[in-house]
Order: C-alpha cells, then structure tokens, then sequence
C-alpha cells in the first residue's frame, strides 16, 4: 500500500545543506504492523510526513494505494489526510482553544457526521484512552501523557486504515502505554496498517517489523518473530 | 533545601473541581537526587511547577532555601526562576521565533554576561547535548529529541543549584537519554539538587532516591540503594 523510491529531504538553510533523508526505498503491505526506530535527527519525523502527505519530498518517488502522491490533486490529498490516515504527532498539535471532545471530533466532519453523531464518536474514543472525564479541558488544562492521548483519540477516530503513530507513548507511564497499544492492536487486527516512530524497546515488539534509521537512510529492516 | 507542608491544589471548572494534588508533604535536602514517578495525570508537573515558583498552590506551605515562597517579592522569585533554578519543561517552551542558540543564552542574561559570554557559553552548552551543529535552527527546524535537548541545555546553562527536569528524556533514543543523564550527574557531583519527574525505570535508577504521586499524593518514598 506504501511504496517509496529513492525519497530525499534535504532542508536549506542559508549556505548550509541538512540532508534529513538521503535515500529511502522502502515498500509496506496493506495490513503490516511496521514499527521505525532510529537514534534522535536520524529522519524518522520527516519520513512520516511525507507518508503521511503532509510534506513533499525533495526528490524520489511516493505510490500511496498505487497511486504516485505527486499527481495527485489537493481535493485527493485532503481526503487522504482526513479519511484514509490517522495521524499521531510527535509534538500532538492540538488546537489550543478548542477542548478535547472537539480536537477528537475534527477529523470527523470529514466523514459527514452530524454534530451529535461526531461527539458521541468523539466521546466514545476519548473514553477508549481512558479521557472520558476530560472532554471539556482545553490542552492547556491537561497533563502532558493527557494531551498525547487526546492526540491520539483524534487519529484513531476515523477508524483509519493507516495509523501513523510518532512517538505515541513517549509521555505515557508503562500501563497507560500498554493500554494505548492495545488499541493500536485492536486496529490492526481489522486489516488496517500500523506505522509507529518509537525509541522504547518494548513499544517497538508490537510490531511485526522493526525498520531502523540512521542519518537519513534504513540502516537494517528485520522481521520481529514474536510480536 | 525543599519543605511542603500540606500542599494542595485544585482547579476550578465550571461546578467541577479537579484535585491535581491534594496534600504533599515533602523534604528534600541540599544535594539530593530524587525521582518523581507516577501514572499520566497524577500531578508530577503540577509538583514541579510549584517547587519551581511557577505556579502557587491552592493551600499548604511550601519553604525553600529556609524562606516561605509566599513572602518572596517578585524580584526574588525572578532571581530564583532564573539564576538558582534550572528547569526542563515537559513540552519544551522553546521561544518558537529563536535560534537554538538564543533559547539557551536566554538565563544568562539575567547572570549579567555581556553578548559576547553569552553566546560563547550558550554554544557550549549545546554542544555539551550534541548540537553544536543545530546553534542557527529554530525550534520549527529542529526534531522532537533535538527540541528537548536544547530545552536540557536552556536549563542547565546557569549551572543552577536546583535542576527541575519534567520528563527530560521522553523524546530520545537511549543512547542520547544517557548521555543527558550523564550530564544531570556531572551538575550533582558539583553539590547541586536534581529533581527529575520520569516514568521511565531506567532513567529513575540515575536517582538516589524514588517518590512516588498517584491521584494527587504521595504513595511511596523509599531509597535506591544502586544509583
Ligand atoms: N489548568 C488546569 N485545569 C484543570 N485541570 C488541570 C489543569 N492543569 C492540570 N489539570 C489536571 O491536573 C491533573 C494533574 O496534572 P499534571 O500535569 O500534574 O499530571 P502529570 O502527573 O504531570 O501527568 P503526565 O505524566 O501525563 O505528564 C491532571 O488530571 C490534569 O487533567
Ligand atoms: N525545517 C527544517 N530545517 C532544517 N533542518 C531540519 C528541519 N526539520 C528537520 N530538520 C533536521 O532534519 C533532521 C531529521 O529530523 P527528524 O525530525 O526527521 O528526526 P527524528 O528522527 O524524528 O528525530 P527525533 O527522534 O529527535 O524526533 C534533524 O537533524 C533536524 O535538525
Ligand atoms: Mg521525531
Ligand atoms: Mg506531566
């Protein structure tokens, strides 16, 4: 379903080149739980916008559902972003003035929801990550493991068929991660694709394949026997 | 250095009140090295704020260095958030519109270090967290570890007596989390207090002594015979 050729990002500042990714071929099947690692700079963040679509890379080629990403028009591209992938910030972007109910809801109006439809669905999914008695906090009335569940209700809403999770559990105590990670299983298990960024471990043996990176290139990319 | 008596704090909702901490009672003496644990939402960050002098409880007393905060005039409390204490937010606060470089001379300019001083210490600072090489990138330029370690650096440039680190190693690889905590020890070697919020084992083990909060108080308190 995701398929990358030779994709490159390099980022110019004045006379200096940063070269966040050099060359990344890689290929993903519908259904596979894929987990990203990688020591901090190596890449990892920038890869998943661009699989995610919300950037383009400096070169290379992306095929999303067969499809190269570069022809595709703004409308197909919005669609995707809303409908198709579910995405996990690393830094959470949640709207700052809106509460959660409404930050989990937003994806929603995309799939033509009525209001009270989205915010029982919103309701519903912030109560999976266990936020039900937080959906009028704002973010900033929130702890940090809060607000990074909150992000993650938001991507998961929509039920996408691919999750694109940057570092899901990062402020998270290990129950609380266990428990996000439960869901992420619950997903996969209904076919959708899984793609997680994560430095721990632990997070990373959910995954049914551990792609590593290094300087902006897949440094090895190996199956992981028992998930 | 550290006595609360009874500290509490609740925020008020609409008719709902939320008890982040409902009564702490600590003591933390000159030269320590304690880790705060607990679950999301047990109120480590809304602990640190108020040790930090960056926020003030609801009711409860909280003395430091011998003297009750409460009495402080806002010059002293100026001086201490910026000259005694270092502190490493949970979500950065970077100055979105600097340099890295800039973000990390920040508190010396209370320290009454002319440009020149403070340019060259803040550059080895950062080079101290590895990114000697990011000094000209913004925030916006930067990845999530490379965010939080030029948040570490910010806080550790004064060489403060009293470091306040709120999950400082949530975004790194663990090689780069140990080479930050290795940092943290060298600053408690030199006879300064370190308090660390983290629900990572790993990273609590650096500490000499281990608190735990669950909804708002204290559960446990006990010592790490290995740090
Ligand atoms: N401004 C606020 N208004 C209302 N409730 C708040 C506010 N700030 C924090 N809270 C609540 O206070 C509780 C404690 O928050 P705190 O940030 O201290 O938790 P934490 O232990 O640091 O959690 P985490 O590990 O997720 O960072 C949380 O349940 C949170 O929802
Ligand atoms: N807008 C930008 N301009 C210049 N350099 C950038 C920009 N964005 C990212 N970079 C650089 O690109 C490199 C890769 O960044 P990326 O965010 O993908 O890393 P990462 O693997 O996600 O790291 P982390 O584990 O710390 O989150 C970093 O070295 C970073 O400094
Ligand atoms: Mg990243
Ligand atoms: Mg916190």
């Amino acid at each position: 379903v995701i398929e990358t050729e030779a994709i490159a990002k390099t980022y110019v500042m004045g006379s200096e080149q940063v070269h966040a990714l050099k060359s990344i071929s890689i290929s993903i099947n519908r259904g596979e739980y894929v987990a990203f690692m990688g020591p901090s700079g190596s890449g990892k963040s920038t890869l998943m916008n661009i699989v995610g679509c919300l950037d383009s890379p400096t070169s290379g080629t992306y095929i999303l559902n067969g499809k190269n990403v570069s022809d595709m028009t703004e409308n197909e591209l919005a669609e995707i972003r809303n409908k198709e992938i579910g995405f996990v910030f690393q830094t959470f972007n949640l709207l700052p003035r809106n509460t959660s109910l409404d930050n989990v809801a937003l994806p929603l109006i995309y799939a033509g929801y009525s209001k009270a439809e989205r915010n029982e669905i919103a309701l519903q999914t912030l109560k999976s990550v266990g936020l039900g008695d937080r959906a009028k906090h704002k973010p900033n009335e929130l702890s940090g493991g809060q607000r990074q569940r909150v992000a993650v209700a938001r991507a998961l809403v929509n039920n996408p068929s691919i999750l694109l999770a940057d570092e899901p559990t990062g402020n998270l105590d290990t129950k609380t991660s266990y428990e996000i990670m439960d869901l992420f299983d619950e997903l996969h298990q209904k076919g959708n694709t899984i793609i997680l960024v994560t430095h721990e471990e632990d997070i990373a043996k959910y995954a049914h394949r551990i792609v590593r990176l290094r300087d902006g290139l897949i440094e090895s990319d190996t199956i992981n026997p028992n998930p």
